[in-house]
């Protein structure tokens, strides 16, 4: 269960204060589907940073699965994100120098899964991206849809619990990205709570709960039609 | 005038050679708008980097205004670039240590403009994407969709005659979206020449023309209704 308790983020630029999170409150359960939407700079990606115990709240409290964050070790914190979260960052961050085999198949070396398994899983879940014939492309031989897709790919490997994905199908056709959610929408079916933020309607409909972003606050928190 | 004469573009990867672009032929006339879409990887923005100077064709011919791009030296090829041709980046590019002012700035600085015209116009610039209040951030302190709007602003301070623009609205709510779009038409009503890929059909409905690409082929290409 991921729950943000009067979460504000807080910069310093120059003389000047910007608060981009203000008294953020929300509850997402186990298995749920929410998608976040709003303008560019309404808070977004530093909202699901925060869930994905890679920045921390100015003030409030963040609690994943009832533990608070704020409280943990860098390294417990490293242990949480490795072993529960899937990350899809809105730049990708895949690792310039290696291909894409092995960008998908670090996370797994970092739990210490076995070479002959990871090299097995990482073909599977690129496979399953649509990028089996672009196992050994470096970074920069990939187009911008391709290295979203290693990105999403990547962000799969562990069987998170927790799926946290900021514009996955941004550099995607509209084809292509609908590949995608019916692979969320799998994952989330079997149990995996699945956390999209978008711009496009039709990603946010394959949620159940839509919460809507508006300078720094939650504005709008809608269930979809009875899912 | 924009002019790909038989253009293929290959790769070696290994012992395997890939096509990637194959006998492309496509001329797009002074003051046009034009949209480019089609699946991920299909040989968009390999397409766009011929057509910037950015890239050079396997065999074939690239023309821009009548001369043969691959007859030009390098300095040549960046003289034209920069006097020329605005190019927003599908991945934005921007120098990470550089202030979103100072990003905007750097074209105008290789131009040799003088300084407080080139910072004048690049507040302009930044002002008219919505961005006047981030001036001094670094991009690793701006949203995803700001970079991108840094990044179109750097494209128009040149006042280039073509702007290439690759999935220019990807990042963006569509309100946003929309903004820049509007720009994008205000610019080539005054005769800059406008080139657009993206994956949004309502981004497309701004061009007079939409041509599509599939595994490297011009497989479409339409003149919308009446403009
Ligand atoms: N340096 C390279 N070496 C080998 N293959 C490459 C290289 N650069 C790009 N490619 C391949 O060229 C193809 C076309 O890439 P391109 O970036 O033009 O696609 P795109 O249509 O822009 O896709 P997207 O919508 O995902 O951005 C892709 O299949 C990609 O893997
Ligand atoms: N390190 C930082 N210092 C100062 N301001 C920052 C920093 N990082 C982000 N911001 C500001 O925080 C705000 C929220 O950024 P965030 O990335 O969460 O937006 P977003 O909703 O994801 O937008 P987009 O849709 O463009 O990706 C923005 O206005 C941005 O300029
Ligand atoms: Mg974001
Ligand atoms: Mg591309």
């Amino acid at each position: 269960m991921i729950e943000l308790q009067d979460v504000t983020k807080r910069y310093v630029v120059g003389r000047e204060e910007i608060s981009v999170l203000q008294d953020v409150t929300l509850t997402i359960h186990d298995g749920a589907f929410v998608s976040i939407m709003g303008p560019s700079g309404s808070g977004k990606s530093t909202m699901m940073h925060i869930m994905g115990c890679l920045d921390v709240p100015s003030s409030g409290r963040y609690l994943l699965d009832g533990r608070r964050m704020d409280e943990l070790s860098p390294t417990e914190m490293a242990h949480v994100r490795n072993r529960k979260i899937g990350f899809v960052f809105q730049n990708f961050h895949l690792l310039p120098r290696m291909t894409a085999l092995q960008n998908v198949e670090l996370p797994m070396a970092y739990a210490g899964v076995g070479r002959a398994k990871r090299r097995k899983e990482a073909e599977r879940r690129l496979a399953e991206v649509g990028l089996e014939n672009r196992l050994t492309h470096l970074p920069s031989a990939l187009s911008g849809g391709q290295r979203q897709r290693v990105a999403i790919a990547r962000a799969l490997v562990n069987e998170p619990s927790v799926l946290l994905a900021d514009e996955p199908t941004g550099a995607l056709d509209s084809s292509t990205g609908q590949d995608i959610m019916s692979l969320f929408q799998s994952l989330n079916k079997t149990g995996v709570t699945v956390v999209v933020i978008t711009h496009d309607p039709s990603v946010a409909e394959y949620a159940g709960r839509m919460v809507r972003l508006f300078d720094g606050r939650i504005v709008a928190d809608h269930v979809a039609g009875g899912s």
